[in-house]
Order: structure tokens, then sequence, then C-alpha cells
């Protein structure tokens, strides 16, 4: 069971502990901010007071056995790289960070750090963009209608081809890529046959995705 | 030509006003911040200081003639919230609005912003799931070998049906949606038609889509 950690609760860090926690996973969420941890008192696994530039605290908590810790702390840009720092040497897996901006996510990546996030940087790109142009793809992503789905294969198409199972004609459905173990197929062709494990990702309208989840 | 007016230049604000006048489009920026004011400078149309929730300054900057103003003022939930009603009121055809938690979007909802947007909560969303499960579309929208974009129909492709054009074989990508005026074909079938003006959604490995964009 993956281990997180969110060092900041501001209002992504708060967010992330929520998504994270109502995927049913464990995660730690510490802040400096009494008031912050007690927001997350309900939600997170474990809510902690602490300062995380503090190596003696980071060891306490025993943050090198956690998969993943993201650092979330915004306006201390100072104390979210050092943060970054201090976990990056203590050995944890996976350090992600928000950046303030691009020099400061700049700082991160030469640091180590495994993922750098610019969260309003990235929004107001998307934001911008749907404003101008009425996005096929955000039409797809945002309309009520139409979906696109990560699906266990079906039983009903293993061991079979695309072109076998006829699935555009007849579950009104497309299959634009295919991932089996670490391999993924975009754009399979006709020709590809269906293995049990396979993770189809599905393009169609809510309702035919639904009763292809059925059968 | 569209005008935009972005109020608040935090970093979502600034974001927005730099990708806006990126794709080519009259933005003014507002800020009751000088130093703030001053980083738009050479990026925004115009940038003015100012306090948006001074009636009395929106009228004086026309913002009654703006096609889309964001109200982008962050921690001062009751300054948002003046200056989106003074918005409304005052005509301005569509308005944005970041919020800053639930509860503050509900009384945006409430008060008639056209659009709220919760750039930190639905970039938590997208970063705990790309975190949790190495999704496919992910895979797809990250990865340096693939893509979806939107192109306007190539000549080779106009007036044949997506059969006729045999596009996946020939150019190894595939055609998940195009957009027609208004409408949005999802799915196309292999006997759709294509037109002139046709807007394609292409997925494929950037190079190939590179040669589809040169025919
Ligand atoms: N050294 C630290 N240790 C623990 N928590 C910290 C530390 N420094 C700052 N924080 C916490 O990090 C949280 C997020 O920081 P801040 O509010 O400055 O960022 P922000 O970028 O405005 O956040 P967001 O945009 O996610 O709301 C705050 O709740 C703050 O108390
Ligand atoms: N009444 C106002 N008129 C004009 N600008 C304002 C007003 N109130 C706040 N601002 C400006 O709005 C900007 C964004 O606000 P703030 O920094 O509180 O939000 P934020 O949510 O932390 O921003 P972001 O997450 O986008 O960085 C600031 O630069 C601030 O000066």
């Amino acid at each position: 069971n993956m281990q997180f950690a969110v060092l900041g609760l501001g209002r992504f860090g708060i967010s992330l502990v929520r998504e994270l926690s109502r995927m049913g996973l464990d995660v730690l969420g510490v802040d400096s901010d009494p008031n912050k941890v007690n927001l997350v008192k309900d939600i997170a696994t474990y809510a902690v007071e602490a300062d995380s530039t503090d190596e003696q605290v980071l060891k306490t908590l025993g943050i090198r056995n956690f998969d993943v810790v993201v650092v979330a702390i915004g306006e201390n840009v100072q104390s979210n790289i050092l943060t970054t720092i201090l976990l990056k040497d203590m050995g944890v897996p996976m350090v992600v960070a928000k950046a303030q901006n691009n020099l400061h996510g700049r700082v991160l990546e030469k640091i180590g750090t495994d993922l750098v996030i610019y969260p309003e940087r990235d929004m107001a790109i998307r934001v911008a963009q749907s404003l101008v142009t009425k996005s096929v793809l955000d039409h797809i992503n945002l309309s009520s209608e139409y979906s696109i789905v990560e699906m266990i294969t079906p039983d009903l198409f293993v061991g079979k081809t695309l072109r076998e199972s006829n699935i555009r004609e007849r579950h009104q459905v497309s299959i634009i890529a295919l991932k089996r173990g670490d391999e993924i197929i975009v754009n399979p062709t006709p020709d590809q046959s269906i293995l049990a494990k396979d993770i189809l990702v599905v393009l169609g309208k809510i309702k035919h995705l639904d009763k292809l989840s059925d059968l």
C-alpha cells in the first residue's frame, strides 16, 4: 500500500490530501500552522504540526519510508527548497515539489526533484486555451456526454483482435490505446490482439462506456 | 478581436496574461500592487495599478467593453466577490473568477459568475491521479512521443471519407474527433466524409503529426 506525505497544507496541499485519501490511500499531512493541521485531522491518516525544514522532525516522522513526499509549501521558497533537499538526502524515492515560478522550478530540478509542478501556471494555460477556442478536447473532457476512460479488458474481447471484436460497430466506442504491463500501445491497429490483463483506453459516450464496463 | 482583462496578478493571473498575450490577444492587466503591475508591463497590452473593487475605476477602464474579464484575486475573498458582482452588474458578457475554496465557489456561482475555477484543487486532483496510476492518458499527454492535436483539414483529405483517405495506414495517426462549425463529431466512422473547414483532432506520434501538418 503506497504511503504519501504532503508537507504544506495550503489550497494545493489540502486538495491533494483530500484526493489521495478519497482514493483510499495512506496520507500524512504536515504543516507548521496548527489551524491547517486541524483542517485535515479528519481526512488525512495522520496530521502533524511540524516544521518540515527541521531534519530531526523528518527523521522522527520516518519520512524516508514514504513512497512519495510532496512539498506543497508556497510563498516561502527557501523552506520549499530546503525541505526538498533534505528529502532527497534522506533517500525518499519520489519527491514532488510545487514551484512558485520558473526560477524556483529550475532550482528544484537542479537539486534532483523528481517532479516539479506549476499548478497556477498550468491551470492558467488550460483556462486561456478554453476561453479562446471551443477546444474539441475540452469538449470531450468537459462535456457531460463523452468521456475517455481506462478499463480492464472485458472477458468478451480476450484472445481476439480488435477487428474480430468489432468494438466500434457493436459498442459504439473506440479504443485509442491499450496498456499491457509497462508497455503502452497507442492507436492500436485492427490486427491488435487483446490479452486478459490489458487495460483499454476507451473514448465514447458515457452511456456506451457504462454498458461496456457491465460486460 | 477578443478583449480580455485580468484583475489580480498573482501566479495564476500573471500566467493567464502571459498565455493570452502569447496567443496574440489584447489583455489588460490590473493589480493594486505596483510591483505586480510592473511585472506585466512588457507582456500585457495595458497594465494599470488600480483597486478593482472601485466601481468608478472599472467605469474609467471601460471594463464593460471587454469580452472576458477574469477575477484572479486570491486571499481577499471579499474583494474577489465584490469585484465579480460589479462586473456582472456592469454587463460584462463573460466573467471568470478564481475560487479560494468550495464555499467561496458556491457564492460566486450564486452571484452569476460564468465560470468558477479552482486552479489548486483541480491540479491537485490531476497530480494525485498521475502519482497513483501510471495513467495511459497522462502518458499520452505527458509523453514526449505522443500527442493529441487539433489541426485544420489538409487539402488532401477534403471531399473524401476517412476510409478513402486511409489515414491510419498511410499517416499512422488516428482521427478521434472532428469539429465542423459548432458541431463536434467524436469517434467518426470510416464513412465520415471530411469537408474543407473541418478541424481534425488527431492522436499519434509527434513526428507523424508534424508530417501531417506539412501536407
Ligand atoms: N517550514 C514549513 N513547514 C511546514 N509547513 C510550512 C512551512 N512553511 C510553510 N508551510 C505551510 O505551507 C502551506 C502552504 O504555503 P503557502 O500558503 O505559502 O503557499 P501557497 O502557494 O499560497 O499555497 P496554495 O496556493 O496551495 O494555497 C501553509 O499552510 C504554510 O503554513
Ligand atoms: N482589490 C484589488 N484590486 C486589484 N488587485 C488586487 C485586489 N486585491 C488583491 N489584488 C491582487 O490580486 C493578486 C492575487 O491575489 P493573492 O496573491 O492574494 O492570491 P493568490 O490566490 O495567492 O494568487 P495566486 O495563487 O494566483 O498566486 C495580488 O497580486 C493582489 O495584489
